[in-house]
């Protein structure tokens, strides 16, 4: 049997739109400390690691350990149907060819539950080793979202350079060109909106504007991202969901030409 | 798209 039940649906509807830009279908693969993802996009140029934590749920309950193949399209229309402020619990018998999410209102007064058809992915898993980044950046996810929204105006790539003086992101085309410069901050008392930098070596990597406006679909899980970069290695954006757990994008650098 | 590496190539897979 397994059970994961959240107070608020409004956060599961934030965890798949996170992913559903990138992925069609996904395994969600739960045991007795939560739920993990891993599934790359159809391209398998980017990589989607999404952890929840069973201590994150409200219940939680694993009996044995499961793999449930999801339709992301399908789970999107299931989720439609719940509002934000429902309890959700994702519900399996062991074995199971279906899902159920039942949705209840705050009051009680309506409960409804909606059966999904389970699917068998063959999904490869990537073992991704710990890795000390010559630079990492935390910023206000917000501000993250803007750069990226903003810089793919211009081209289909984004060079980051990250150096002790702060991050410069920067993208050109048929257009013109654009940089945007972010210092370090030091304001201890809105602490959320600070730009840092753990710098070892200055790093500077180009790429696709179109995966990382899709990674920053995962802006309303977290007010805060952290960008972890070393030379020739896949850059890392991480968004850190309170007191559940997290979800990292991992992308490819661009090829020199 | 501009030419890019699979992110497989810089893992491994298990």
């Amino acid at each position: 049997m397994f059970e994961a039940r959240l107070v608020s649906s409004g956060t599961l509807k934030k965890v798949l739109d996170a992913i559903k830009d990138l992925l069609n279908e996904a395994s969600f693969d739960c045991s007795d400390t939560g739920i993990q993802l891993q599934a790359m996009d159809s391209s398998h140029v980017s990589l989607v690691s999404l952890s929840l934590r069973a201590d994150g749920f409200d219940k939680y309950r694993c009996d044995r350990n499961l793999t449930m193949g999801m339709n992301l399209a399908s789970m999107t229309k299931i989720l439609k149907c719940a509002n934000n402020d429902d309890t959700v619990t994702v519900k399996a018998q062991d074995d199971a060819d279906c899902v159920t999410f039942v949705f209840e209102s705050k009051k009680q007064e309506k409960i409804s539950d909606y059966e999904m058809k389970l699917m068998n992915l063959d999904q490869e898993h990537l073992g991704i080793p710990e890795t000390d980044f010559s630079c990492v950046i935390h910023m206000p996810s917000g501000e993250f979202s803007r750069i990226c929204r903003d810089l793919s105006q211009f081209g289909e790539s984004v060079i980051i350079s990250c150096t002790k003086e702060g991050v410069r992101f920067s993208s050109s085309g048929d257009i013109g060109s654009a940089n945007i410069k972010l210092a370090q901050t030091n304001n201890i008392d809105k602490e959320e909106e600070t730009v840092s930098i753990d710098l070892q070596e200055p790093v500077t990597l180009t790429f696709a504007c179109q995966y990382l406006n899709s990674f920053t679909k995962a802006t309303p899980l977290s007010n805060r991202v952290s960008l972890s970069m070393s030379a020739n290695v896949p850059l890392v954006v991480e968004y850190e969901i309170p007191d559940l757990g997290h979800i990292r994008y991992y992308l490819a650098p661009k090829i020199e030409e | 798209l501009f030419p890019q590496e699979e992110i497989g190539t810089y893992y491994t897979p298990y």
